[in-house]
């Protein structure tokens, strides 16, 4: 009768990650998640910028399609009346639910994140969500900031949270209501971090200490890179502490000790973010789901930490482009359900020695437009059609093939790989 | 099935030099549309004019282009377009 699915979302998250061959990161719960997933090493974005790419994944359809490059339409108004992953599961008899950031709030998801047509209940949003960006960085001289790098002491903080722990409460909250009402459920949970402001618990700084941080490997803006393809990062010189460095525009660069910090905080960020998840799955077993629950990871596209001279994403280069793309099937990618163990107990990423062992994982080209067709495959749904070559008058169809079948692609035997080492780094 | 499967990404900007809106260009202001094209070997992109006002693209108008091999040069930091004949690429790309 269908398997649930959580659909897990980063903001800005690059595959900064153990399970793809990181060494410095510490992400033993991501890393967990993958040793029982297929896990895609060359997976992209449609275009490195928040609202164009999460519209264009929820859709299925292409940015020329959806026809948003900026924040500033909402395609069923704009381009076309295209249904949705989301709204697709709902007509198949699920019940969908948002919390934290899925669609990119504003007019792109029509200050509703598409609801009611693609959520059954009215979606969730942190309550702290609206001081993302306020003064809430302690500084040197004592005084609250708003900060690029801004490790916090949570109990300071407004209400005394954040907001993707507040998301991952409700998720566990959410969790339970519908395992007790046996309702087949679709839900969707955006994080907000590593997305700027690096704003964190400051005792993730503990994990990695300054002198362990190193510059990015190609720190300089390449001589041959076209003037038109550089990304200035416009965003990260609007925050206090970038501004009083008074960095050239539009090529910087930014004080090396200060590159170290940004690349510090986003690994501390990143970690956060694990302990979020891992708390997430943790309860997906304790409640008893994780054997009726398929399992997505994935972000909205990456970031540049200082290679090319660039911070941020907004560029074509794969650091900007290329996301971690996971999927756990019970009875699938992993047999340890039926075995009845927990398969995904917490790790604490202070204590936790990884020991990460892969299931599997495929090199193959893959783009994040496939997953909508994915998933209805993995789901037992029929999948939409491919889209005719011009689609804005279709409502259901799809520009990403269904990448199921490079699960088991025969021709490239799924990667055993002790350390989790990844082909992609290798090159 | 058979085909080599390739990753397709786009960016938008208002010029060709960077300016205060080169991160986020507002639909009305893009004039350049970045196309890349990724496989296991090479990425490749075509940085053409764009008119906002009908949403087309004019590959007859490339501004500027970048190729890096994957194998030599995983980092990206030595473009290699412009001294390389690329009509086969142009064409996969349109």
């Amino acid at each position: 009768d269908g398997m649930n699915v959580l659909f897990i979302v980063v903001d800005d998250l690059r595959p900064v990650l153990g399970c793809y061959g990181d060494k410095l990161v510490k992400s033993p719960n991501i890393d967990q998640l993958a040793s029982q997933s297929v896990v895609f090493s060359n997976a992209y974005a449609q275009q490195a910028v928040c609202a164009p790419s999460r519209v264009s994944f929820l859709t299925g359809r292409r940015p020329d399609t959806t026809r948003l490059y900026d924040f500033y339409s909402y395609w069923r108004v704009h381009a076309g009346n295209y249904s949705t992953m989301p709204q697709y599961f709902k007509e198949n008899g699920y019940v969908t639910v948002s919390v934290g950031k899925v669609f990119h709030a504003g007019v792109s998801s029509n200050y509703s994140d598409d609801y009611p047509y693609s959520w059954s209940i009215p979606p969730f949003h942190p309550s702290t969500e609206k001081y993302e960006n306020d003064k809430t960085c302690r500084g040197k001289d004592g005084k609250l900031h708003a900060n690029l790098v801004c490790p916090v002491n949570v109990t300071e903080m407004p209400s005394g949270t954040l907001p993707d722990i507040q998301s991952t409460e409700e998720a566990i909250r959410l969790l339970r209501s519908m395992k007790t009402k046996k309702q087949k459920f679709f839900l969707a949970v955006g994080y907000h971090k590593p997305h700027i402001p690096l704003r964190y618990p400051q005792e993730f700084l503990k994990l990695y200490p300054l002198e362990n941080i190193t510059l990015a490997p190609d720190p300089w803006v390449p001589e041959r890179l076209p003037s038109v393809a550089y990304n200035p990062w416009t965003d990260i010189r609007q925050r206090d502490d970038v501004k009083v460095l008074n960095v050239s525009f539009p090529y910087g660069p930014l004080p090396e000790d200060f590159q170290r910090q940004i690349r510090q905080s986003y690994y501390a960020a990143v970690s956060y973010l694990d302990m979020q998840v891992g708390r997430l799955l943790n309860a997906l077993d304790d409640i008893g789901l994780s054997n009726s629950t398929m399992v997505v990871f994935t972000a909205d596209h990456g970031w540049s930490l200082g290679e090319h001279g660039e911070w941020a994403k907004y560029s074509n280069f794969d650091v900007a482009t290329r996301v971690p793309l996971m999927f756990y099937v019970p009875g699938m990618t992993s047999s340890s359900a039926s075995q009845g163990k927990k398969i995904f107990p917490y790790l604490d990423p202070f204590s936790h020695v990884s020991d990460l062992v892969l299931q599997g994982r495929s090199k193959k080209m893959v783009e994040l437009v496939s997953l909508f067709s994915t998933l209805a495959e993995l789901a037992g749904l029929q999948v939409p059609p491919e889209c005719p070559e011009t689609s804005f008058s279709v409502a259901l169809c799809t520009e990403g093939a269904s990448i199921v079948r490079y699960f088991n692609s025969s021709e490239e035997k799924l990667e055993k790989e002790k350390d989790g080492f990844d082909d992609a780094y290798r090159g | 099935y058979n085909e080599e499967p390739v990753a397709f990404s786009q960016y938008p900007r208002p010029a060709d030099t960077p300016q205060w809106n080169s991160d986020k260009p507002k639909l009305k202001d893009i004039r350049v549309m970045g196309y890349s094209m990724r496989t296991h070997d090479y990425r490749y992109t075509l940085w053409v004019g764009f008119n906002p006002s009908n949403f087309s693209a004019d590959f007859k108008d490339v501004h500027a282009g970048e190729l890096y091999m994957v194998e030599s040069d995983p980092h990206q930091d030595y473009n290699i377009y412009n001294n390389t004949l690329h009509g086969g690429l142009f064409k996969k790309i349109l």
